[in-house]
């Protein structure tokens, strides 16, 4: 629970919704 | 000419020329039509058109497609250079050319900057990445105080934003995205070096003569 050492973007970038790897996953 | 080989194409409206595609991008003639195959199957996930929607899209990355999605949203836009509302087969190879392991770094930091400018007016603004934040913790079932939030973007933006002027253009943004190399991660798939691996089945499919190009 540390996230606040973490700045925005690398924590925006952890989204599913922006790893387009899932759409391998087929 | 393989006993596969066929001249008829026009299954899918818009699908282009994978010869001229692979001319276009890092991909080979063989990878394009194995990207076809993974077209094919999330753009006939909920309507058979050989286009991709906004909902297939969601479907193939969230494996849901009830929940409107923020992140889901700018992939689509991003995906949906010309805004038709869809993603034909020549948008899907050429975006994800950029996140070939070997596209130029140039190309990724551009899109990524893209991909944060929310509203396309050249800065990524501190209400847009407060926005992605928010939907980001809505996602994950995370819980932060508004001020925790507002403590993360102040540090952020102390980091980024060098002339303080509250947002962050593109040459700030490269040099954020140079001092935080992590950040472009999510701009490189390892999948797309194996795709034709993956997809074996495009060589069933296959319309050109020679596909070890």
């Amino acid at each position: 629970a540390a996230p606040v050492t973490m700045n925005a973007f690398e924590l925006i970038s952890t989204s599913q919704g922006l790893n387009l790897g899932s759409l391998f996953d087929r | 000419m393989g006993c596969f080989h066929s001249k008829t194409r026009k299954q899918f409206p818009g699908h282009e020329d994978p010869v001229l595609l692979a001319s276009q991008t890092a991909f080979s003639v063989s990878e394009v039509e194995a990207l076809f195959e993974l077209f094919k199957s999330i753009s006939s996930s909920v309507i058979d058109d050989g286009l991709i929607n906004k909902e297939e899209l969601q479907l193939a990355l969230f494996k849901n497609r009830k929940k409107e999605n923020l992140f889901a949203n700018r992939i689509f836009d991003l995906f949906d250079v010309k805004q038709k509302g869809v993603i034909d087969f020549g948008d899907f190879v050429r975006l994800l050319n950029v996140f070939h392991p070997n596209a130029p770094q140039e190309d990724k930091i551009n899109l990524s900057f893209k991909l944060y400018d929310m509203d396309g007016t050249g800065y990524i603004e501190r209400q847009e990445v407060k926005q992605m934040l928010i939907a980001l913790l809505c996602e994950s079932e995370m819980k932060l105080a508004d001020e925790t939030i507002e403590m993360i973007l102040d540090k952020t933006f102390v980091e980024a934003d060098i002339d303080q002027d509250g947002k962050i253009d593109k040459s700030e943004w490269h040099n954020f995205v140079t001092r935080n190399p992590s950040l472009l991660k999510i701009m490189t798939l390892p999948y797309l070096r194996d795709i034709t691996t993956t997809f074996p089945s495009f060589v069933f499919n296959s319309e050109v003569d020679e596909v070890a190009t």
